[in-house]
């Protein structure tokens, strides 16, 4: 994913 | 993990088993807003849909199916189950139609792409990070018609701000443990004015707790 968004967290 | 991150989704799984519980309990549904609990399904499904395509750990999916189910759950109870259903006054959920909520959302979503470049699974991502920011506000609305909170009501709304105020402190501790850690200034933003949004519900709330009366919110 381009963002690196923290998506382990919910 | 750290402890904020696993209280704070504790929380938000208790505000939504309050939840349940209240309608179970009352089979009644006022003073709850059933556009807050259909954004919330829209967050949830637009933002987990990593499910399908990473797997990070048993907790996370279980949470992640969990919140989908359990929000999913309350609606149908609010919008078919029988006596519920007729106790949910649409009249006093008015605050925002749904359309004025997602549209806006959307083109900050397709506005952050232009930014991060385009991703079909961010662009649903940061959908559901700025729907969330604002998805509390019908709800907050539906209390300030009805005025008197029923505890469970109350306990619902207060575990669910618990739960962003401290995914604030969990950003804090990440950003300071974890090595190579990137701030996510999006969600920043967002959970920041999410959590202000409660602040005038916490005072109220704290109020009628020390005095041990109801709950009710000024006019």
């Amino acid at each position: 994913s381009s963002s690196d968004a923290p998506h382990d967290e919910l | 993990m750290n402890i904020f991150r696993l209280v704070g989704d504790l929380c938000h799984l208790a505000s939504i088993l309050l939840l349940l519980l209240k309608l179970r309990a009352s089979k009644n549904a006022s003073g709850i807003s059933l556009k807050t609990q259909e954004l919330f399904l829209a967050v949830f499904v637009c933002r987990y849909l990593d499910l399908f395509t990473t797997f990070y750990s048993v907790y996370n999916s279980v949470m992640k199916v969990l919140y989908i189910a359990l929000t999913a759950l309350i609606i149908h109870m609010m919008r078919a189950q029988s006596p519920i259903r007729g106790t949910y006054d649409a009249s006093q959920d008015t605050f925002l139609h749904v359309k004025y909520a997602v549209a806006p959302c959307a083109a900050l979503a397709a506005l952050t792409m232009l930014v991060q470049g385009f991703d079909v699974r961010d662009l649903f991502w940061n959908f559901s990070i700025y729907l969330e920011a604002i998805a509390i506000v019908p709800q907050l609305i539906v209390l300030q018609r009805y005025r008197e909170v029923e505890n469970l009501t109350g306990h619902y709304i207060f575990f669910l701000g618990a739960y962003r105020a401290l995914y604030i402190l969990n950003w804090i501790y990440r950003s300071f443990h974890e090595r190579g850690y990137k701030h996510h200034y999006v969600v920043y933003f967002a959970g920041i004015v999410q959590t202000a949004l409660y602040v005038d519900f916490f005072y109220y709330y704290a109020i009628s707790k020390y005095r041990g009366g109801k709950f009710s919110l000024p006019s």
